[in-house]
C-alpha cells in the first residue's frame, strides 16, 4: 500500500485538485483508492458531497479515541474505487489541544494501518499549515507531494518548508522522499516562466516533469463534484494530472 | 484609527494581495498606514522583501513578552507611508503554547492600540486558518474583510466561516461589520459566474461593490514586491480595488 501526503503550507496552490486528480486517475486504473482530508476547513469533503458541519465521525475521532473503527469513519464516493475519510470542524482544534501531548502524531499513521488490506493507494490532503495534522501526514505516507504554484509568493518559504519538513522526519530517523510539482502554470505569464526556470534549477532531480497547467476546466469539476480526469480526460489538466501518477507509480522515470 | 483585518480559512483566496493593494492605495492618498502579518508562512514579509526566516523580532515576539515595544518591530517599507509589523516562523507555534491561556486573544488589540496616534489604517493579513492569530485579529480590527474567490471551493465553508466569526464575535458582545469582497473573478468561466450570482443573493447587503478580476499583473507585482496600484495605477486589477478603498472609506456607497 502506498501512502502519499499532499502538503504545503501557502494556501490555493493545488493541494486539494492534486489530491483529487490523482485519486481519480488511480480509481480508473482500477486501484482501491482512499482520500484522508486532514483539512478543518473540509474543500476534498465538500468537493464529493458531503457537509464538514454535519459530518459526526470524521478524522478527528481518531484523535479523540485511538480505537474508533476506520469502518466506522470511511464514507463512499459515487466512484468506484474510491472511499473517503471525511474531515470535520473540530479538527481546526486539534493544535490546542493535543498539540503538547507525546505521542499523537501517530494517530494516522496507526489508524491508516488498520485497513492496509483494503486499500491499494491512501492520498492525504493537508490543510496549509505546519502543525499536528501536517506532522501526522507526514509520519503517515511513504511520499510527500508538495504542489507550488508558478508565482513568487508561493515560491517564498518553500526553501524554508522544505527545510522544516525534512528536520521533522530527521527526527524519526527516515529520509522522506518528495516531489515538487508545479502548479497553474501559465507560459503568458512571464512571472510564471521565470518561477519555473527557478524551480528547474534549484529542485531539479525532485521536480516532477509534469507541468500542471492553468486550465478552467478545474472549476468547473469541483463545481459538478467529479474528478477532472472523469469528467474531461482528454482536458491539460488531466492530462498533466496522468504524467504525474505515471511518475509516481514507476519512479525511474523522473525528471 | 481604523484597523481592517483580512481573514479567509480557505487557502490562496486573494488575502495577501488585497491587503498589499489597499495599503498601496491607502498610503498614495497620504494616510499612514500600518501592515501587520499573522501568517507564519509570512508571505506579506517576504512582499516587501523581508525574509521570515532571518525577522528576529516579528509579530511572535508579542505574544512572548506583551511589553516589547512595538518600535522595535515595525519596520519600514520603500514605499512612503507604509510599514510593516513582520511575521516569523514562530508564529506557527502559537496555537500549541498559548491556545489554551486566558487574555491571548487581546495581545494584538493591545499592541495596536498603543500605536493609534502614529498610524490612520491598520491592515492586517491573516493565515488561512481559524486559531489564535485570528482570534486577535477580529479582536483589534474595526471591519473584518473576508477576499473569496469566485469558485465553487472558496463557497463552501462560506456560510460556516461568517457564522464561527461571528460567535467569536458575540462572546466579546460585539457585531463586526464584514465586507466579503469577489476576487479573481473571470467572466468567461461559467463556475466564476455563477458564484458570484450566488454571492449575490446570499450575501446581498455584505458584498462589495467591487468586483476584483482575474488579472496577471497581480503576478508581476508580487515578483517586483510593488502593491500593483503603485505599479500599474490603470490596471483593472488596480481600478477595482480603488473601488472597495472607496466603499471602506465611505461606508453609506455600499450595496
Ligand atoms: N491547474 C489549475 N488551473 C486552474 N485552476 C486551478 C488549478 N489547480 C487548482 N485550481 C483552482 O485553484 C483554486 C485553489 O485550488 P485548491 O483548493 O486545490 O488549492 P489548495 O492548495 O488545496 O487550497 P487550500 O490551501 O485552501 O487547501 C481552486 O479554485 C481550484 O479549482
Ligand atoms: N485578482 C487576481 N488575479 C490574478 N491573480 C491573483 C489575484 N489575486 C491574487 N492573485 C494571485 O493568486 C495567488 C494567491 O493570492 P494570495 O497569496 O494573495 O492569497 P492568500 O489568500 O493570501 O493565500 P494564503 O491562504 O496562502 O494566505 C497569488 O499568486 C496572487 O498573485
Ligand atoms: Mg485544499
Ligand atoms: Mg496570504
Amino acid at each position: 500500500m502506498k501512502v502519499w501526503a499532499i502538503a504545503n503550507q501557502k494556501g490555493g496552490v493545488g493541494k486539494t485538485t492534486t489530491t483529487v486528480s490523482i485519486a481519480g486517475l488511480l480509481s480508473l486504473k482500477g486501484s482501491k483508492t482512499l482520500m484522508v482530508d486532514l483539512d478543518p476547513h473540509g474543500s476534498l469533503t465538500a468537493y464529493f458531497g458531503y457537509n464538514p458541519d454535519k459530518v459526526e465521525l470524521g478524522v478527528y475521532a481518531l484523535f479523540q479515541d485511538k480505537n474508533v473503527p476506520m469502518s466506522s469513519l470511511i464514507q463512499p464516493t459515487e466512484f468506484d474505487n474510491l472511499a473517503l475519510l471525511p474531515s470535520s470542524l473540530a479538527l481546526a482544534t486539534v493544535d490546542r489541544q493535543v498539540g503538547a501531548q507525546e505521542g499523537m502524531g501517530l494517530v494516522i499513521a496507526r489508524a491508516l494501518n488498520s485497513v492496509r488490506e483494503e486499500f491499494d493507494h491512501i492520498l492525504i490532503d493537508c490543510p496549509p499549515m505546519l502543525g499536528v495534522a501536517m506532522v501526522n501526514a507526514l509520519a503517515a505516507c511513504t511520499h510527500l507531494i508538495i504542489p507550488v504554484q508558478t508565482e513568487f509568493l508561493a515560491l517564498q518559504g518553500l526553501e524554508r518548508m522544505v527545510r522544516t519538513l525534512t528536520m521533522i522526519m530527521k527526527a524519526r530517523n527516515e529520509t522522506l522522499p518528495y516531489t515538487i510539482v508545479p502548479t497553474m502554470f501559465d507560459k503568458r505569464t512571464k512571472a510564471s516562466v521565470q518561477s519555473l526556470e527557478f524551480l528547474q534549477a534549484q529542485y531539479r532531480s525532485r521536480l516532477s516533469g509534469a507541468l500542471i497547467p492553468v486550465d478552467t476546466q478545474f472549476r468547473d469539476a469541483s463545481r459538478a463534484g467529479v474528478p477532472l480526469p472523469l469528467k474531461a480526460p482528454r482536458s491539460r489538466g488531466s492530462t498533466a494530472y496522468e504524467i504525474l501518477v505515471e511518475e509516481l507509480l514507476n519512479p525511474v522515470t523522473m525528471g
